[in-house]
């Protein structure tokens, strides 16, 4: 038996938002620990973790480890349904082939239940190993949505530069280059409106734009998103969800051939 | 030209 309620219901609304138009099917975990995912892109260049911890529910109830295989196109499509200030609350019996999300007004005078129907998926579950990055920039999440959206209309790919000055967004395409530099700037009154650099080395990366495009999907999660990079290793792209967990993506680097 | 390197190359299967 498993029974999931979120007072802030919006948030899942945000997150299958972020998420839907990257991956198509995705096992969801249920464990003591939360509700999570792991999943990759179809052409495995993405990965996306999700953990929403069991202590950010209102009622938190999963008698043993599950995992639901959903098509997150068609639970999106469901959770579009539930209002913004609504409770939502997921039901899954054991064994069953289904997955409930209630939905309940403010007011508890509007209460709806949708059904959908689980998949079986084979997905592997990868070990992500801890690492130490080289740099983490912590910036405004909008700030980060609009340099790759710019940055997408004149080029395909983005360098990424981390020194101790600031962070370089730079792109090329046929109609000429672009550069976005945002220097470390944590004096600003509100901290989500700084941007705060830890480098232990300076490093440069180039990326697809497309990827970090779709990433940027998750800027409604969190105001302020932090990029990890090291030389050797995938980007994580964090948005951390208030009070319940993270999510997390990981992108690949493009290399020189 | 830059080749797309593949989150499998870093991250092995438990």
């Amino acid at each position: 038996m498993l029974e999931l309620r979120l007072v802030q219901g919006s948030l899942l609304k945000k997150v299958l938002e972020a998420i839907k138009d990257l991956v198509n099917d995705a096992n969801f975990d249920c464990s003591a620990t939360g509700f999570s995912l792991q999943a990759m892109d179809s052409s495995h260049v993405a990965l996306v973790a999700l953990l929403l911890r069991s202590e950010g529910f209102e009622h938190y109830r999963c008698d043993r480890n599950l995992s639901m295989g959903m098509n997150l196109g068609n639970m999106a499509k469901m959770l579009k349904c539930a209002g913004n200030d609504d409770i939502i609350t997921l039901k899954a019996d054991d064994g069953s082939d289904t997955v409930t999300f209630m939905f309940e007004s403010p007011t508890q005078d509007k209460i709806s239940d949708f059904e959908m129907k689980l998949m079986d998926i084979d997905s592997e579950h990868l070990g992500i190993p801890e690492a130490e990055y080289h740099a983490i920039v912590r910036m405004p999440s909008s700030e980060f949505g609009r340099i790759c959206k710019d940055l997408s209309s004149i080029g395909d790919t983005v360098v990424i530069s981390v020194t101790k000055e600031g962070v370089k967004f730079s792109t090329r395409g046929d109609i000429g280059t672009a550069n976005i530099v945002c220097r470390q700037n944590n004096t600003v009154d509100k901290p989500e409106e700084a941007t705060i650099i830890e480098m232990t080395e300076p490093v440069s990366l180039t990326f697809a734009l497309r990827y970090m495009n779709s990433f940027t999907k998750a800027t409604p999660l969190s105001s302020i998103v932090t990029l990890s990079l090291s030389s050797d290793l995938p980007v994580v792209v964090e948005y951390k969800i208030a009070e319940m967990g993270y999510i997390r993506f990981y992108l690949a680097p493009k290399i020189e051939e | 030209p830059c080749l797309q390197r593949n989150i499998l190359d870093y991250f092995n299967g438990e």
